[in-house]
Formats: C-alpha cells, sequence, structure tokens
C-alpha cells in the first residue's frame, strides 16, 4: 500500500456539495462512493444525484422493517446500494438535481440513469483493508460520529474520548502519513474525508482524522461499491 | 524569544494564553471560555456577518446567542480534548448540539450489526492482500 494516498489526485471525486438542512448525508456518502467507482469503471467523473435517493429510496433493512431509507430523516448506504441495484441506477445531478427536501415525489427515469452499481461489500474492522479497499475500489462510503465536526475547523482531529455510535455518513477519499499530531509529539497518519456541508466548513469541505484506533467510530462502518458502465441516452 | 521558540516546540502552551481576540478557531488560545458578554456578543454579530444569519425577532436572537456562547465553551471542550485540529465557530454554532443531529446528521445505524458488516451477510468483502 502507498504511504500517502488521495482519489482526489486522481481526479475520481466530484466537488464538494451542501446537504443542506436535510438528514441526507448518508445520500451523499453513497453517491460519492458510486461515483468514485463509476470513474473507475469509466474513466469519466460524473456528478451523481442525491436527490433521486433522497424522493426514491425507501428501501427497508430486511432484518428491521421499520428501519428504512428516508430522506431527510435518514438512511444507511448499504440499504441505498441494495435500492441501486434494484432500480438500476443513479441519474446524473443535472438530471435530478438536489432541492434539499424530501415532500416531492420519485421522478427517477430510468432513461437517464448515469451510473449504476454492479456490486457493493462492507468492510472489515481493520485499517489496512480499509486502505486496501479504497485504493483498489475508489472512495469508501463510511459512518462516523460526528461530535467533534460541529466545531472543527481544521488540522487533524484525533480526540483523546470520541464516541463510536454512528450517526453521520460520509466519504473516504484517502490517507495521510503525517499529520502532525502535537499531544504525542510526532506525525500521525490521517484519513481524508469528504463531508456533504459545503465548502465553507472544515479543511474547503473536507475533515482529517487520525488513523490507528476507529477513532469516533471512522473503521467500524466502510462499505466499498463498484459500477458498471452505462450508456447514457 | 525563549517563550516563543518553547511556544513554537511544543504548542500544548499555546492551548492556556488566552487570545479573546481570536474570532474562528481556538487553536491559538482561549475564545469562548470565560468571555464577558460584551466580547461574546461581538463574537455573535461577526458570526451573524459572516454566515449571513437573521433572525426572526429579539427573543430568537436573544436565545440563539445563548446557544452560541454555550457553543464558544463547547469548541473550547472540544479544542482541549483535540489539540491537533482546530475548533472555534462555524456554520453550526447558533445550533443545539440536538438541532445539529436532527438537520445535519442522518445515518441510521442499523442494529445486530458488528463492524458494519451484516454477520452472515453475502456483501462481506474479500480480505486483500496488504503486503505488496
Amino acid at each position: 500500500l502507498p504511504s500517502d494516498f488521495d482519489w482526489r489526485d486522481q481526479g475520481a471525486v466530484t466537488g464538494v456539495k451542501n446537504q443542506g438542512s436535510c438528514g441526507s448525508c448518508w445520500s451523499f456518502s453513497a453517491s460519492g462512493a458510486l461515483e468514485g467507482a463509476n470513474f473507475l469503471a469509466t474513466g469519466k467523473l460524473k456528478s451523481l444525484s442525491e436527490q433521486q435517493l433522497v424522493d426514491c429510496d425507501h428501501e427497508c433493512d430486511p432484518s428491521e422493517a421499520d428501519a428504512c431509507d428516508q430522506g431527510c430523516n435518514g438512511g444507511l448506504m448499504t440499504t441505498a446500494f441494495e435500492y441501486l441495484l434494484k432500480s438500476g441506477g443513479l441519474e446524473s445531478e443535472a438530471d435530478y438535481p438536489y432541492t434539499g427536501t424530501d415532500g416531492g415525489s420519485c421522478k427517477f427515469d430510468k432513461s437517464k440513469i448515469a451510473a449504476s452499481v454492479k456490486n457493493f461489500s462492507v468492510v472489515s474492522i481493520d485499517e489496512d483493508q480499509i486502505a486496501a479497499n479504497l485504493v483498489k475500489h475508489g472512495p469508501l462510503a463510511i459512518g462516523i460520529n460526528a461530535v467533534f465536526m460541529q466545531t472543527y475547523i481544521g488540522g487533524v482531529s484525533c480526540p483523546y474520548i470520541c464516541g463510536r455510535h454512528l450517526d453521520h455518513g460520509v466519504l473516504l477519499v484517502g490517507y495521510g502519513s503525517a499529520g502532525y499530531s502535537p499531544i504525542r509529539f510526532k506525525e500521525k497518519p490521517y484519513w481524508i474525508i469528504k463531508n456533504s456541508w459545503g465548502e465553507s466548513w472544515g479543511e474547503d469541505g473536507y475533515y482529517r482524522i487520525c488513523r490507528g484506533r476507529n477513532v469516533c467510530g471512522v473503521d467500524s462502518m466502510v462499505s466499498t461499491v463498484t459500477a458498471i458502465q452505462t450508456s447514457q441516452k | 524569544a525563549a517563550v516563543v521558540e518553547a511556544e513554537a516546540e511544543d504548542p500544548l502552551i499555546l492551548q492556556v494564553v488566552p487570545d479573546a481576540k481570536e474570532e474562528g478557531g481556538f487553536g491559538g488560545g482561549g475564545g469562548g471560555l470565560g468571555l464577558g458578554a460584551a466580547a461574546v456578543e461581538a463574537h455573535f454579530v461577526s458570526f451573524e456577518r459572516r454566515f449571513g444569519r437573521s433572525y426572526a425577532s429579539a427573543e430568537e436572537r436573544a436565545h440563539r446567542r445563548s446557544v452560541f456562547a454555550a457553543n464558544l465553551r463547547r469548541a473550547r471542550r472540544h479544542q482541549r480534548l483535540d489539540p491537533g485540529a482546530v475548533h472555534g465557530v462555524t456554520q453550526f454554532s447558533d445550533l443545539t448540539p440536538a438541532e445539529f443531529r436532527r438537520a445535519f446528521l442522518g445515518l441510521r445505524r442499523k442494529k445486530g450489526s458488528v463492524g458494519g458488516s451484516i454477520l452472515g451477510s453475502s456483501h462481506e468483502a474479500p480480505i486483500l492482500p496488504t503486503n505488496d
């Protein structure tokens, strides 16, 4: 594995988006992973629709019938991938733009599918496996405890104590080997995470969090997706 | 010069140096905790301007200002717990933690999952070689 890796350098990551006042982080995480996977499959970076997931994905967990993707009220990336396998894929952002509300009806047009899921997997809690899957399959959809993100401005976040209850969906796009950790007086490796709160939040919309001990649960819900090539009408 | 050099080498020292002029981050010092009402008001006015906030009534503004003051203290706590990052005023500084969770988070945690993978799931990723 390379010591440093960043899918942004490979052109596999779209610009930072903004979910607005809507609990749709899961849809941004899922679409970001598919954007990266589609880039690997086709060589083209397409911005994909989160609103389609917000409006149309009401997929439920087979083991919990009452736990379903619910637009601005929350969802889960893996059930979003299940929906995408069933529905055929995601339209582009341009064809099905984001509104930040979930009151509308589903306007999914199958003839406008821009990217399709071939398969998805969940990755074990093992930072080497997470890094390997990141490098091999593209950006990964992950869950995180966002408690420190409300006040985050920049730097490598490495809190002494952080809950591992996951409440936010984000996109893991890379890692670095040498973020300075003042409390440890040495360089510490970190993950690079794309968030969906706009470019004015964090480091131009990104968050860096230290690697090594599942800080804020960052290693505990990781999923990877592969895409199939589609032709757009 | 010795003090400056010591601070440069040991950023922990910087954590306890109050700097009421700090508007955004608190990586360099105090901000927030222990600020007087006038200083909090100045920070809040700056926040309103920076993030284009306007509130429906004076009561609502007063409430948001109190939430903002609490978030300054919270940012300071976060700074102490997370010294490698910079914490401070963000676009969410007038929201309570509960409001923040409701409006900007939304990951539904699957019950019965272990390590993000459902036991017995056919979607568990195969182990990849990592030594090359």
